[in-house]
């Protein structure tokens, strides 16, 4: 267990590293790291098992932060690419996701959903937004609505 | 494998028989503040097995069956039922169709089925035991829990290492 | 100090009832109640100073529900009446808010805008956004960027 | 009364002295992800006299001061002030303006400055009390906070209400 654990943290962090320089800009870089607590006794532990994960964070030019120094937007893009680097270790068949491109600025949006399209290959992806832009880029929409007040209707769905 | 088709009966604010067919790759859902879309998410969640009330945004467990309106009368029984396409032999089933259901009665019980028979929470947990499918498997996520997935303290980030080796 | 507390309560309840019915469509109701609590002996003290502050929504046609069960849209909207509601009774100098227009639809965008608008006579809004709607509708704009990495400069200021 | 200049000099991500004219009425700030904007935010609460390392999104005092980039080193000390118009006579004093000002050194030490005289915490306290402005005064508001507004639980909500009383 502990190898198969260790092998899939090491493919974790090579896709996470790879896909965070991807949905942030040139030059932003980031890690994870296996940390592992000390016990009472001040021993450290030596299973990954147990350890914690950190991840770091170093936009273009700033030092390396912890993650809490992130802004709002960041720490979605952040959120985004451990997800998406999981997926590629083990692709999960379907993803949605509630308002999650809310704090995006709209150069982020646009990487946000050119990620959700190359993804798409191997998950389907649901995607509940009000951004305008985020409706144009996918293949399908659902409206909703409360015409009856208190009851949701599906009224239209239109495909590309 | 994708999700083909939810149907929604009772449950929250659908309280008359509602069918969502879903196509394979990107969707939206969008609508007004208040209109129903997080009830979409919620019912999905709740099939797939989910227990917890504050995950299905609930006070307690009979929040999810329709309370009514000034108009119509508040519903006893709550029911949902979501079809898989498992086109890539994902799902340890020969069927290339799988569906599963959940219903829940006001009195307080609860009976979930696969493919029509009635089954345990149990056999619906094994069949998606390992394929990155469930309640709580990283599949939905809203923003609040995007600061859940980065903080340390609850050790999220440990489970979705775990779910994926 | 509890004639004062009560006076003072009523007089927000009576702003938060009509500003709710503003932010929101016609039907919608709301409501603010003094909660006694039980101590461990269920006896009910009568100590309003002591009392929690109950907020029961009752959007169109629907039942009246606690707050928990809105959405996150409706929540957003709910914690702006009654923060209006307040400063009806006392204007705040000031009011800063960080991207809580993010969860809006773009209809009440548009009524938290002029709502805002509205209040702009006794109060200074500050508003950080992604919304453009709402960059249109206010009288001074403030770019900030990072041009050199690491560093925030004020761009440019736009008046109307 | 209002806010009427904002001065920034070695507070998170401003290394050099940044000055923001407001005006009265409403404006918005605006710019990319990350670019700074609710960093601003925090040097307006942190000049009231915030002392909460988690309410300034810091996990230690000194995270406040500018921390350096590839191109420029750390800073050791971080400098705020507000200028604010006294128009209506809301504060206590016969001064049309009044400025308040804040700070910190690397090496621990926090200086409070009111137009110019250094004075404590308690005199910036006390010359905003029962004004509505303040650091935990609802005047400054993110996103994240609307739930602490809705909870029982903190009953943050008590406090809005005793403040305006
Ligand atoms: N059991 C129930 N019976 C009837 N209506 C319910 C029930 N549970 C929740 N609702 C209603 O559903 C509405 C919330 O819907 P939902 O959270 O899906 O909105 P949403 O479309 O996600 O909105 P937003 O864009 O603001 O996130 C509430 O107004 C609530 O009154
Ligand atoms: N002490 C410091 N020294 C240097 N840079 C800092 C310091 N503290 C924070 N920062 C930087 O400031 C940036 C965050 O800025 P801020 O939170 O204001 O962004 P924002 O404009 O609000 O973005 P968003 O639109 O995503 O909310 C981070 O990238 C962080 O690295
Ligand atoms: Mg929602
Ligand atoms: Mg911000």
């Amino acid at each position: 267990a502990r190898e198969r654990f260790l092998h899939t943290f090491e493919e974790i962090r090579q896709n996470f590293i790879r896909i965070f320089k991807e949905l942030f800009q040139e030059g932003d870089e980031a890690n994870l790291k296996l940390v592992y607590d000390e016990d009472e006794d001040g021993k450290i532990s030596d299973d990954p098992l147990e350890a914690k994960i950190e991840i770091t964070a170093k936009p273009r030019g700033k030092r390396p932060t912890s993650i809490e120094l992130l802004s709002g937007g960041e720490k979605t893009l952040t959120a985004i690419a451990l997800l998406f680097a999981i997926y590629l270790v083990k692709p999960s068949p379907f993803c949605i996701l509630d308002e999650v491109d809310a704090p995006l600025d709209v150069a982020n949006l646009g990487r946000f959903n050119r990620m959700i399209r190359k993804f798409s290959e191997k998950t389907q992806f649901i995607l509940i937004t009000h951004n305008e832009r985020t409706m144009e880029s996918v293949d399908t929409l659902y409206g909703v609505t409360m015409q009856e007040p208190g009851v949701t209707t599906i009224v239209e769905t239109r495909f590309k | 494998m994708y999700l083909s088709k939810l149907e929604i009966f009772g449950f929250k604010s659908f309280p008359a028989k509602t069918v969502i067919d879903f196509s394979s790759g990107v969707s939206a859902i969008v609508g007004p503040n208040g209109s129903g879309k997080s009830n979409i998410v919620d019912a999905i969640r709740w099939v797939l097995g989910e227990q917890g009330d504050k995950a299905l945004r609930s006070e307690k467990r009979d929040d999810v069956v329709f309370s009514g309106t000034s108009k119509r009368k508040p519903l006893s029984v709550a029911e949902v039922s979501l079809t898989i396409v498992n086109n890539k032999n994902v799902l340890p089933t020969e069927y290339s169709e799988v569906q599963i259901a959940r219903r829940f009665f006001r009195s307080g019980e609860t009976e979930y089925y696969l493919n029509g028979t009635k089954v345990r929470l149990k056999d619906i947990r094994s069949l998606f035991m390992n394929t990155g499918i469930g309640p709580d498997a990283y599949s939905v996520i809203e923003l609040k829990m995007i600061e859940t997935i980065l903080s340390h303290v609850k050790n999220e980030r440990r489970k979705m290492f775990e779910e994926a080796s």
